[in-house]
């Protein structure tokens, strides 16, 4: 099973035109491996990326280089995972 | 039984697929399963029809779990199914509903998806199907309908999560969609559910061109957004896909638009992005419960305005 330790979810307010076309550029960045969990399409809707662990150093700077300011909006999403699915198979047993 | 299912909670394939049979067995006036096909993995897709009689009576489709990831879509189209079943005889407007048309909903629009999700990838969004000369998998089957398809929003790369496949329909989970509802005939309505954004659509999205019954889809959609919010405040974006969230080609609800099928919206449900795919189970029947009075407000809509 595909594990997500260290994996974050950032936020970005996107703020210009030109801000939207760097990050669209990210989404080609094959290696990075980026999710896009909402695209950057408008100054008006936040765009949400899942970034592996192995690139958030590259990310990070990336975003900093061309100012672009961001929020972690989970830490570590395997955490999440783990709750998630430790929660089912608690509720597995008492359906049962 | 469906009494001791927990609707406030994820469950695997194998327990959605069970439940049907419950519900079923306990409104069998009201409700049947049917396998409309199979997936690439060739795993069953059942419809549940809500249904007092007729043949081909004018109906309603709402659909679930397209895009797999999207969790809180199918555990709402589960809670979603047994409030219509309990809800029939005990509620007046939704008894007349039925009284006259049918409901249909394909609660695992994407079971191979929903199955990897559960095994293999929680973050798996696309079908399994597999693509000749790409080591990668799957399209994206809210891109592969005949409407505006590989236009802008949608990617010719197989490795990309919109990748919108060789050819429209190219996939089987939405080929068997599109034969039912074509040889149907006669939905009024055609629903489709994901997560999240807290947004409720309408066509277009391969354009942003409006289309001809705009006024009256803005409108309904707003009156059903805020039924919505009235229950919890939780609030709602409402307008066209291209002009609310962007340009994307080869959407389900553009072509059963383009079908004739006036009354199309699709809902993206909680959250806004604190917990985006991972809603915490808490929230399961909270977003459903809310969902509902929106849905409800586009059937009995959809009921009162026949065409």
């Amino acid at each position: 099973e595909r594990v997500f330790t260290g994996d974050q979810v950032i936020r970005v307010n996107v703020e210009s035109e030109e801000q939207i076309q760097l990050l669209q550029a990210l989404e080609t960045q094959q290696e990075w491996e980026l999710d896009f969990w909402l695209h950057p399409v408008s100054t008006e809707l936040p765009v949400d990326i899942r970034v592996p662990r192995g690139s958030l150093s590259s990310v990070m700077e990336y975003l900093s280089a061309n100012n672009i300011l961001y929020s972690v909006v989970i830490n570590n999403l395997q955490e999440l995972l783990d709750e998630e699915k430790a929660e089912m198979v608690v509720n597995q047993m008492k359906e049962r | 039984s469906t009494r001791s299912f927990n609707f406030g909670a994820y469950h695997p394939l194998e327990t959605l697929y069970s439940w049907m049979d419950t519900l079923v067995a306990e409104h069998p006036n009201l409700v049947t399963k049917q396998e409309i096909g199979r997936s690439y993995e060739n795993r069953p897709m059942y419809v549940l029809k809500f249904s007092t009689g007729g043949n081909k009576r004018p109906a309603i489709w709402i659909d679930t779990g397209i895009h797999s990831r999207e969790w809180v879509s199918q555990a709402t189209g589960v809670w979603t199914a047994k409030k219509i079943a309990t809800d029939y005889g005990n509620d007046e407007s939704l008894t007349s509903l039925l009284n006259t048309m049918d409901i249909y909903m394909l609660i695992v629009a994407n079971p191979d998806g929903y199955a990897y999700t559960h095994t293999s990838d929680r973050m798996w969004r696309k079908t399994r199907s597999k693509i000749s000369g790409s080591v990668c998998r799957g399209v994206d089957p809210n891109r592969n309908w005949d409407a505006g398809f590989g236009g802008p929003g949608a990617s010719t790369n197989p490795c990309s999560d919109s990748y919108h496949g060789p050819s429209a329909h190219s996939e089987i989970e939405v080929k068997n969609v599109v034969d039912l509802i074509k040889s149907h005939g006669n939905f009024k309505s055609f629903i489709s559910v994901h997560a999240y954004s807290q947004l409720l659509m309408y066509p277009y999205g391969y354009t942003c061109k409006s289309v001809y019954n705009q006024a009256e889809l803005d409108s309904v959609g707003r009156a059903a957004a805020q039924k919505l919010t009235s229950l919890y405040g939780t609030k709602y974006k409402v307008g066209s896909i291209c002009n609310i969230i962007y340009q994307a080609s080869g959407g389900s609800i553009d072509w059963s638009y383009n079908l004739g099928i006036r009354y199309s919206f699709a809902f993206e449900l909680r959250d806004t992005g604190r917990y985006g795919f991972i809603l915490p189970a808490s929230q399961i029947i909270p977003t459903a419960s809310e969902t509902w009075l929106g849905l409800k407000h586009i059937m009995e809509y959809v009921r009162d305005h026949p065409y």
